[in-house]
């Protein structure tokens, strides 16, 4: 998933930590 | 208890972290050659406040709490903070991923947890090449020992502080190959 382009546009280290914090709230 | 991660929590962001360090590999050249935008001035390396006030934005560097602005409906990155995006994140040579890792630990030192600092940690490490030189190794620690001590202030653990500061110990402590600061549910 991290490799489709449209994932790594200039946030995509932004997203990536965004998406791993929700995660410990989810799970 | 509540506030420690779960195993498997762990070790899918060290799966994740992995994967994103790659894909960061494989992009770095494209976003390197990118134009910045006129607005971003990037300090110097040695330029520790420069980087501290580009990194987290004058409000939180001179400790002004958010006040809304309903005159400039765009945003306003130097009061802000610039995110770490690719473009610039990818400029940084290991020598300045490494100053800047040291003056955002420096800050964290005495002042509180921002989701601003946060995503600065994260873009950090993962620009961080291993194997680790010696001072990035004690950097790091002291980074994640950091992020305990200010868990255990923590009294919501619902917070989204607390999911940070768990993110962070888990990959200092698990990709880092620091093990003896690891969670163990």
């Amino acid at each position: 998933q991290s490799d489709a382009s449209d994932v790594w546009d200039d946030t995509a280290l932004v997203k990536a930590y965004d998406k791993a914090v929700a995660s410990f709230k989810n799970a | 208890e509540g506030y420690c991660p779960t195993l498997k929590w762990q070790q899918q962001q060290v799966a994740n972290f992995s994967a994103v360090r790659q894909s960061l590999a494989k992009h770095r050249n494209h976003w390197r050659s990118q134009h910045l935008d006129s607005n971003v001035s990037m300090p110097k390396s040695e330029d520790e406040e420069g980087w501290k006030k580009f990194c987290l934005g004058e409000r939180v560097y001179s400790e002004l709490d958010a006040v809304s602005d309903n005159e400039n409906l765009g945003v306003d990155y130097i009061k802000v903070g610039f995110p770490p995006l690719l473009s610039i994140v990818s400029r940084m040579n290991q020598a300045t991923v490494t100053s800047v890792l040291e003056y955002l630990i420096n800050w964290f030192g005495e002042k509180k947890f921002t989701p601003e600092l946060g995503r600065w940690l994260y873009a950090l490490l993962a620009c961080l090449e291993k194997p680790l030189l010696p001072e990035a190794h004690s950097l790091i620690r002291q980074l994640a020992r950091r992020c305990s001590e200010v868990r255990v202030l923590e009294e919501n653990k619902n917070e989204e502080r607390l999911s940070a500061l768990n993110l962070i110990i888990c990959l200092v402590s698990r990709y880092f190959d620091q093990r003896d600061l690891a969670d163990e549910p």
